[in-house]
């Protein structure tokens, strides 16, 4: 089984790239074998697993402009089981021609389809992290996911923005991407006892219901810090609360799809 | 004198929202004519002031498009002295209409010098909110702009994406707008005493000398609290460290502006 993970929200600083590196090692960690791609020009998963683009033959770029497929393109990380391919941008002349080559909406998802088609899958979960942004970076994961999971910050403006997101699913759906459905969508930088998350919890409760994941990931300086040592946080300290949050998300999310 | 700042990071979450209309009402409070425009379709602008968007005529979205100036699309804030004019940009349609009419990047800065060129200038700072890319909105903006203002926030994945968009502004001045400065850049979300923000500081102080900002914005609950309450958090409560630096920030800027 491969389900494809979008990893999406235009608002931006929810914990997109945090999450794509968080949960897939923790998928990785309960034995999945899984593929993390990053489709932000920024380039924020590479530098978040310890691992310089510039050294690497592909990227993202190669595989939108049509030089490599994935897996010509997927290099495995120090965590066992995880492999990475990262946007490999580099300067803005490729930010601008990266841009470009994604006009084509189905270039990714049409390379996930050559993946779907061989005998042996090599992953069972691939993640994509996306730009905070509803262009065509993110229309290429959005055509080429299952599924899209939404981190949402506690704050004000993070409502609007999922709204924003759920109104665009819904043309995906009906022009390109009929089977696109929603993983659902976490709570994260949640602090116990505040205003500001108590409200944010109880009002995602109430508009996202049992799409909102039960695991909720707290703020916690560990998460930030293992970003500056270049590991997940699982790998830094395993029993922080922001590894045991991502471990659990883990859980719920093989516990969602493996039932069936 | 007018002063066009336009508020950018490619990074999501740095506090671009929270500055520009922060900072607008601090240059008010300072007796200075200001307005904000919002080139996010976000619309986290008017969200904060408490306005909506769709009770107006006229937003960023007519004047990219060319069916209303700014001066038609201004509109008066519950605040002296500060006028808005938000995205409005409303639905997904709105939303992808909107990035088309921004291909043409000189939109907005031919509706400025038009403003530039009457005689009694009605503004001292106009403010443009950016969204969380370097995509045609954020281009229509530093191409209107006299100077980039940076909110940085303490964090991993931060320097790297305020090298990216430096790298941008020197293609930028090469190819477009010759002038556009460099306003400074500005500590968010500063923690006194932890790991994460003190090294921040002292990597901003090394990496960007003088172009970094004396005032640092803490980061502080009443920021978050008074975007809850749609007003600039001067207006909640003027006592907080948030609202004084905010103040001070505002200082910083007129002095350095207004000393020639
Ligand atoms: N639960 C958390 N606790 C503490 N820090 C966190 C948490 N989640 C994310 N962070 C930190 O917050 C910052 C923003 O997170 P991140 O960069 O992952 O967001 P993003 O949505 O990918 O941003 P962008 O929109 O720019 O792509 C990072 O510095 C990250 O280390
Ligand atoms: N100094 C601060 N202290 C506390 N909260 C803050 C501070 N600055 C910003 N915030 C909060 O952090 C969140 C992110 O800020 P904001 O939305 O202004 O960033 P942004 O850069 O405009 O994001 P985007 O990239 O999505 O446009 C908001 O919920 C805001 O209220
Ligand atoms: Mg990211
Ligand atoms: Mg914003």
């Amino acid at each position: 089984m491969l389900k494809v993970i979008a990893i999406t929200n235009p608002k931006g600083g929810v914990g997109k790239t945090t999450t794509a590196i968080n949960l897939a090692a923790s998928l990785a960690i309960a034995e999945k074998q899984v593929l993390v791609i990053d489709l932000d020009p920024a380039d924020a998963v590479a530098q978040g697993l310890g691992i310089r683009p510039a050294d690497l033959d592909f990227g993202a770029f190669e595989i939108l402009s049509g030089s490599a497929n994935l897996m010509e393109a997927a290099r495995p990380s120090s965590i066992a089981r995880l492999d990475v391919i990262p946007a490999r941008v580099g300067d803005s002349e490729r930010e601008v021609r990266f841009n470009e080559v994604a006009k084509n909406r189905v270039r990714l998802s049409r390379q996930i389809d050559v993946l779907r088609s061989t005998n042996r899958l090599p992953y069972d979960y691939i993640l994509i992290d996306t730009p905070p942004s509803l262009n065509d970076l993110t229309f290429n994961a959005l055509l080429a996911a299952d599924s899209v999971l939404v981190p949402l910050q506690a704050g004000q403006y993070a409502f609007n923005a999922v709204r924003r997101l759920m109104q665009m699913l819904v043309r995906l759906r009906k022009s390109a991407n009929p089977g696109l459905d929603v993983e659902g969508v976490v709570l994260n930088f949640y602090e116990k006892g505040t205003r500001v998350s108590d409200r944010a919890l109880f009002q995602a409760r109430k508009v996202f219901r049992s799409y909102l994941f039960d695991t909720v990931i707290p703020k916690n300086t560990a998460i930030g810090y293992a970003a500056f040592e270049a590991k997940p946080v699982a790998m830094m300290d395993i029993k922080s609360s922001g590894a045991q949050a991502y471990l659990a998300l883990a859980e719920e999310i093989i516990t969602r799809n493996e039932k069936h």
